[in-house]
């Protein structure tokens, strides 16, 4: 039973594992990552299974920022700047980076930004 | 978010997470729900970090995003990290970064080199609480034995404080959301006390990953904004992932 009012603090769940019902969305599924392949190409079949997933969350986070400035400048500041950021990363970050921007069609400012939003949402 | 590190009667490490995000970032009237967070769902995989074919550490993982927020390394320790706000936050850090300044790291590019380099809890404690970072942070790290779990409360140049699991004064477990362990919570968000009071009443001898995830399971521990579950036991060098909602009434944050 949950109180029905703020925070909604529910007694103690039970038995709630193996994971089922309600708050169950779904499991997860497992990638391998060959570290010795180059850095570029290490998240290629990550990428390709769920290009449309990454493509359909940068497009919120973009609907984000044109929410906030509807010119559109703000995307685009991050599509011309952040670019620049990507070579100044310690390796081999940048390169992965890249590789998902190629796999996916995502412009790669924002892989960047989708990677460094920890610091950028602390603002 | 919220991150466990629990010591069983054995003295088996057992660590859990729940990892919380999309706040304030477009809220879905019609679903009740984080627009981020729900897009950021499909995204969660499961990493197994391989290097001449034998594996260096798995994570949980938004694919697209090559930093690590969870993680194991198996045998050896886990790791998760949870958002701390600050002032001095990482627009400073990132600022500094452009004008070229460059000696502190990105949190997340932090936990991934430790959980592929380090090769004992000690390491990796010492790498987190030492290392200056472009953004403050909460590590949270369980090691393989006994009384080794702490959380690492980090501001981006220093190390504040380390809380650790001591038995003998009956702390048996760490737990951490987004508050210095050392203040109250915001009262608005105060995830924490539910979830000790759960963690209390499973008690130490019945702690199991089952049991973790009930308590993980509980709200406000689970609201709105957890996007997926992970439970890790260092013995068995194992690391499971679920995604979750949060069905209605359900605290957004």
């Amino acid at each position: 039973s949950a109180q029905f009012i703020p925070p909604y603090t529910e007694d103690c769940r039970a038995d709630m594992y193996p994971p089922k019902g309600p708050t169950f969305k779904g499991a997860v599924s497992w990638y391998t990552v060959d570290l010795d392949s180059p850095p570029s190409k290490r998240w290629t079949a990550i990428i390709t299974d769920k290009k449309t997933d990454l493509v359909n969350m940068i497009q919120a986070i973009r609907d984000l920022a044109n929410a906030f400035v509807p010119s559109g400048r703000l995307v685009e500041l991050v599509d011309i700047t952040l670019p620049i950021m990507a070579d100044t990363f310690p390796k081999p970050f940048g390169e992965e980076m890249k590789g998902i921007a190629e796999v996916s069609g995502v412009p790669l400012g924002e892989v960047v930004l989708f990677n460094i939003f920890y610091e950028v949402f602390t603002v | 978010c919220t991150s466990v590190v629990a010591e069983d009667k054995n003295g088996n490490l057992i660590h859990g997470r729940n990892l919380d995000f999309g706040l304030f970032m477009g809220w879905d009237m019609k679903n009740k729900s984080w627009i981020i967070s729900e897009k950021l769902k499909p995204l969660v995989v499961n990493l197994d970090f391989k290097r001449n074919n034998q594996t260096v550490f798995k994570s949980t993982n938004f694919a697209g995003y090559v930093g690590m927020l969870t993680g194991i390394k198996p045998h050896l320790f886990t790791l998760t990290m949870n958002e701390r706000f600050s002032l001095d936050g990482g627009y400073i850090g990132i600022l500094e970064w452009i004008l070229g300044k460059r000696d502190g790291m990105w949190m997340s590019f932090l936990t991934r080199s430790v959980l592929e380099k380090a090769n004992s809890y000690e390491e990796a404690k010492t790498l987190l609480a030492q290392t200056k970072l472009l953004a403050p942070a909460y590590f949270i790290l369980g090691g393989n034995q006994t009384g080794q779990g702490c959380i690492i409360t980090r501001s981006r140049l220093l190390s504040i404080d380390i809380l650790e699991i001591d038995v003998k004064l009956g702390r048996w477990y760490v737990l951490e959301t987004n508050y210095d362990h050392w203040k109250e919570p915001l009262f608005l968000d105060d995830r924490r006390t539910p979830a000790m009071k759960c963690m209390n009443q499973t008690t130490q001898t019945n702690i199991t990953l089952k049991t973790m995830y009930d308590v993980l399971s509980t709200k406000p521990v689970l609201n709105k904004l957890t996007t997926y579950t992970t439970l890790m036991q260092v013995s068995e060098g194992s690391l499971e992932s679920y995604i979750r909602n949060c069905p209605n009434p359900c605290m957004p944050w």
